[in-house]
């Protein structure tokens, strides 16, 4: 069912 | 210093089961306007952000940004010692080592104080950037959760589809398949039983059953979930806390392979 996305893939760290 | 009270624990004690599964620290950073904590679960696929407001609470006071590493399974034990009804104080000196958990019977009769050692940690923060999402849905959360947990029987994952006619739910495994639709209810008379759906674009993302249960823990501190969807980006998955704040957890979806 897919590759699993890493969240801090999608948001900028600071 | 710094004092927050609430006159009863159980918020704060629903808060902690509905993090408990995903963090093992945290930070909590308090300042004039609140409580924050973001933090992410140990495989990054998740994030939790949870906002408490000073206003929310019966006593705030911080004299100074304090930001307190916590062990959240500890703090699990410390909110198990009290009973729903009972006073919560969180105390800390300006540069703490230590939190203090004040617990008091309604009764006043019964006063017990558990301290906590903080711990250090490296803050890593993510920047959420503001999203307009294809797909908001508001549904009640009890229902919410038992579709979650109903479809965890069939597959590890749960395809969420939205459209204007409704949101549908499925999964798929080797036993067989499963999906559960929900059409916008016409006219519901209880503003926690109904189903909302703001629809720009059709969405249809898929999301890790283990990570949604996770956040079906929040289900207690609210009647209505939100869920905001666009392709491509990850799920916001929304329980107001009262009239003190919310918590947001964020899931990656998959990626087609």
């Amino acid at each position: 069912t897919g590759t699993q996305g890493r969240i801090d893939s999608f948001f900028k760290v600071l | 210093m710094f004092e927050a009270r609430l006159a009863q624990s159980a918020i704060l004690k629903k808060v902690l089961e509905a993090v408990k599964d995903l963090l093992t620290e945290a930070t909590f950073e308090c300042s004039d306007s609140g409580i924050q904590v973001q933090a992410m679960d140990n495989a990054h696929v998740s994030l939790v952000s949870l906002n408490l407001r000073s206003d929310g609470f019966d006593k705030y006071r911080c004299d100074r940004n304090l930001s307190m590493g916590m062990n959240i399974g500890t703090m699990t034990k410390i909110l198990r010692c009290a009973s729903s009804e009972d006073t919560v104080t969180l105390r800390a000196v300006d540069s703490p080592d230590n939190i203090i958990f004040i617990f008091e019977s309604q009764n006043k009769e019964k006063l017990a104080e558990y301290e906590m050692k903080l711990i250090n940690m490296d803050l890593e923060h993510l920047g959420i950037p503001e999203t307009m999402y294809s797909c908001v849905v508001k549904m009640p959360s009890q229902e919410f959760a038992r579709i979650c947990r109903d479809l965890s029987q069939f597959g590890e994952a749960i395809t969420i589809a939205c459209s204007k006619e409704g949101i549908k739910f499925s999964a798929a495994g080797d036993y067989g398949n499963a999906n559960v639709k929900l059409a916008q209810t016409a006219d519901s008379d209880k503003e926690e039983e109904a189903v909302l759906i703001d629809m720009q674009e059709p969405v249809k993302l898929t999301f890790a059953c283990r990570y949604l249960n996770s956040f079906v823990k929040a289900t207690p501190l609210c009647a209505q979930v939100k869920l905001s969807m666009s392709s491509d980006v990850p799920l916001v998955c929304e329980y107001q806390i009262g009239e003190i704040g919310h918590i947001r957890y964020y899931l990656a979806p998959k990626i087609d392979d």
